[in-house]
């Protein structure tokens, strides 16, 4: 059974179908079409230089009118994410547009990883650190990088 | 339930990593 969010999904993958992303990567996973997996890997020079980040992404059947939810799975140390992998950014709540699809979303999240904004802090202390004791955030954030590698 | 999915998914995330990698090779970024 077609529907327009299933459609919507089947166009959302043809940007990985033409080319790789740069850094990016989604799926649906092998059972639900609904739920997808994803990767960001962040670049060089970034603290979150070579992480593999692991999410997962749930729409429901009101996409892409109403956004998915996206978790990272990964161990994450970041102003913008919640203990539990949820994360606080704009476009995935209400200034986001239906023509917002997957990689861009995902594109989003890879930027933001070292663009954070600590004024609305998901995680306080990832936030306090950022401010006050660059070195220690750093430290954190390259623990997850390494943590990443293994959460396989 | 993170653990538990992701072991579950193993095979298909070692894909996506590979996948995301690839495109910064394409850009050579990376060797």
């Amino acid at each position: 059974m077609s529907t327009p969010a299933l459609r919507r999904l089947m166009r959302d993958l043809l940007p990985w179908q033409e080319d790789p992303l740069v850094g990016v990567s989604g799926a649906p996973s092998e059972n639900n079409i609904m739920q997808w997996n994803a990767v960001i890997f962040e670049p060089d020079g970034t603290p979150f230089e070579d992480g593999t980040f692991k999410l997962v992404i749930e729409f429901s059947e009101e996409y892409p009118d109403k956004p998915p939810t996206v978790r990272f799975l990964s161990k994450m140390f970041h102003p913008h994410v919640y203990a539990d992998g949820s994360i606080c950014l704009d476009t995935l709540q209400d200034r986001r547009s239906p023509t917002y699809d997957v990689s861009s979303i995902l594109t989003s999240i890879q930027s933001l990883l070292d663009e954070p904004n600590p004024n609305s802090p998901a995680n306080s202390q990832a936030a306090q650190l950022y401010q006050e004791n660059k070195r220690e955030y750093e430290k954190r954030v390259s623990a997850i990088v390494e943590q990443s590698w293994n959460d396989s | 339930i993170h653990s538990k999915y992701r072991k579950k998914h193993q095979n298909e995330f070692q894909l996506l990593v590979d996948q995301a990698k690839k495109g910064y090779k394409k850009t050579g970024i990376m060797s």
